[in-house]
C-alpha cells in the first residue's frame, strides 16, 4: 500500500463521513441525490461480492464493510428515517437509474476480466461507479444554495478518485506487470466528470463566494 | 486462459 492510495481511501473514508455527519447531526439530507446514493450501494454490493471468499487484509477486509454499510444506511436514512426523508426533494432527483445500469450491465457482460458471475458482476461495478455522480452533479446544478457540507462531500469524491490515479502511477512504476484496464480507464472517465465541478469549486474557494454551478 | 487479476483495490 503507497501513501496516495492510503491517503485516496482516507479520502474516501471523510467523504461518507462527511455526509454522515449532514445526515445524523443536521438531520438533514438537502441537496443529496438519493439516486446516487442508491447507485453507490449497488457499487458496493456488487464488487464486495468476494469479501467473505477472498481475504486479502483485514484493512481491505474492514473497509470493504464501512463502505456497504454506510452505503445501505445512507440509503436508509433517505428514504425512511422520519426528520431526514422530509429533507429529501424528489422533484428535483429526476435521474433515471436503468440509464446508467443497464449500459453498465451490458459493457461488463462484453468487457471483463474473465466470463464468470463474480467478474462480470466486479466489472460492472467499476463502471457503475464511474458514472454514479451524475444524478448527484444534476441535482447540484438545480440547487441554488448548496450548503458547505454538500459541497465538501462532492470535494473529497473528486479528491479520492484524483489520488488513486496517482496511486495507479506509482504501482505502475514501482509494481511488475500490474496493468488493470477497465479499472484505469473508468477511473480516468470518472475523475473528468469532476473537472467541471473542481473549478467551480475552486473558484468559490478563492473568491471566498458560495458555491454555485450555472445551470 | 484468461486470469482474473486479484482485487486488491477498493
Amino acid at each position: 500500500m503507497n501513501i496516495f492510495r492510503l491517503a485516496g481511501d482516507m479520502t474516501h473514508l471523510a467523504s461518507v463521513l462527511v455526509l454522515l455527519l449532514k445526515i445524523h447531526t443536521i438531520k438533514s439530507c438537502a441537496g443529496i441525490s438519493l439516486k446516487t446514493q442508491e447507485l453507490y450501494a449497488l457499487v458496493f454490493a456488487t464488487r464486495y461480492l468476494d469479501i467473505f471468499t477472498d481475504f486479502i487484509s483485514l484493512y481491505n477486509t474492514t473497509m470493504k464493510l464501512i463502505f456497504l454499510g454506510s452505503s445501505f444506511s445512507i440509503v436508509w436514512y433517505i428514504r425512511n428515517h422520519k426528520i431526514v426523508s422530509r429533507s429529501y426533494d424528489k422533484s428535483q432527483d429526476t435521474f433515471r437509474h436503468y440509464f446508467l445500469i443497464i449500459p453498465c450491465l451490458l459493457l461488463a457482460l462484453l468487457v471483463n476480466e474473465k466470463f464468470t458471475f463474480k467478474e462480470v458482476m466486479w466489472a460492472f461495478s467499476i463502471y457503475l461507479e464511474a458514472v454514479a455522480i451524475l444524478p448527484q452533479l444534476v441535482l447540484l446544478q438545480r440547487t441554488r444554495n448548496i450548503d458547505n457540507l454538500t459541497g465538501q462531500y462532492v470535494f473529497l469524491l473528486g479528491a479520492y478518485r484524483a489520488l488513486y490515479i496517482l496511486n495507479w502511477i506509482y504501482r505502475y512504476f514501482t509494481e511488475t506487470h500490474y496493468v488493470h484496464w477497465i479499472t484505469w480507464v473508468s477511473g480516468l472517465v470518472q475523475t473528468l466528470l469532476y473537472a467541471d465541478f473542481f473549478y467551480y469549486y475552486f473558484e468559490s474557494w478563492k473568491n471566498n463566494k458560495k458555491l454555485q454551478l450555472p445551470a | 486462459q484468461l486470469q482474473a487479476s486479484p482485487k486488491d483495490e477498493l
